[in-house]
């Protein structure tokens, strides 16, 4: 989802 | 993860080490801001709140705890250790925290993806760090000697942003549904916010002259 893949970022 | 994720990432753990080296071998922290580096402790604790929830990677992990680590211990340093303390700008350093801390919140609250309590700290975090790196600044403009350490350190941290662009730009175009505005507009913000640093950090590098920032 796009919340998962905005979180892999630091 | 792309190279330019990766070099943004290093930039920003080498601007780290440059703050650490300058505080833990010289004991000093003339011309760093404690109300930016406070500020930083915030953003890493409000954003990285998901560590033992979601794991991502070892690599995402050991990154986080080394920013969390980092962040505190600096901050730590320049209110108690004993040498170091009194290298500090108290002075100089007068830049309010809620006035930065009270409307990057209202806004989280206001403009996110998702109204739960973790989304909200993420975002808040997005914002705050956006900011974070203006009493650094303002110290820096008031500061008339800064030292080479000092200079490295915020170019660093500019470059790390600028990398994450071109991260974004990257992901955008080769992963399908790429697309987080609240992430690229407060990341495109901080980023402009060091334009003017870069400015004057250039010009004295061409014209191998003192760093010093117009008044």
């Amino acid at each position: 989802s796009a919340i998962v893949s905005q979180h892999d970022e630091l | 993860m792309n190279i330019f994720r990766f070099a943004g990432d290093m930039t920003h753990l080498a601007s780290v080490l440059v703050l650490l080296l300058k505080i833990h071998t010289i004991k000093s922290c003339a011309g760093i801001s404690l109300k930016t580096q406070e500020l930083y402790a915030l953003v890493f604790a409000t954003r990285y709140l998901d560590l033992f929830t979601d794991y991502i990677s070892l690599y995402n992990t050991l990154m986080k705890l080394i920013f969390l680590g980092s962040s505190f211990s600096i901050v730590w340093y320049i209110r108690y250790h004993k040498i170091v303390r009194r290298s500090y700008d108290k002075d100089q350093d007068t830049f309010r925290h809620y006035f930065l801390v009270l409307p990057c919140l209202l806004l989280a609250l206001l403009i996110n993806e998702k109204f739960t309590f973790r989304e909200v700290m993420w975002t808040f975090s997005l914002y705050l760090e956006a900011v974070a790196i203006l009493p650094q600044l303002v110290l820096l403009q008031r500061t008339r000697n800064i030292d080479n350490l000092t200079g490295q350190y915020v170019f660093l941290l500019g470059a790390y942003r600028a990398l994450y662009i071109l991260n974004w730009i990257y992901r955008y175009f080769t992963e399908p549904h790429y697309v987080h505005w609240i992430t690229w507009i407060s990341g495109l913000v901080q980023t402009l916010l060091y334009a003017d640093f870069f400015y004057y950090y250039f010009q004295s590098w061409k014209n191998n002259v003192k760093l010093e920032l117009p008044a």
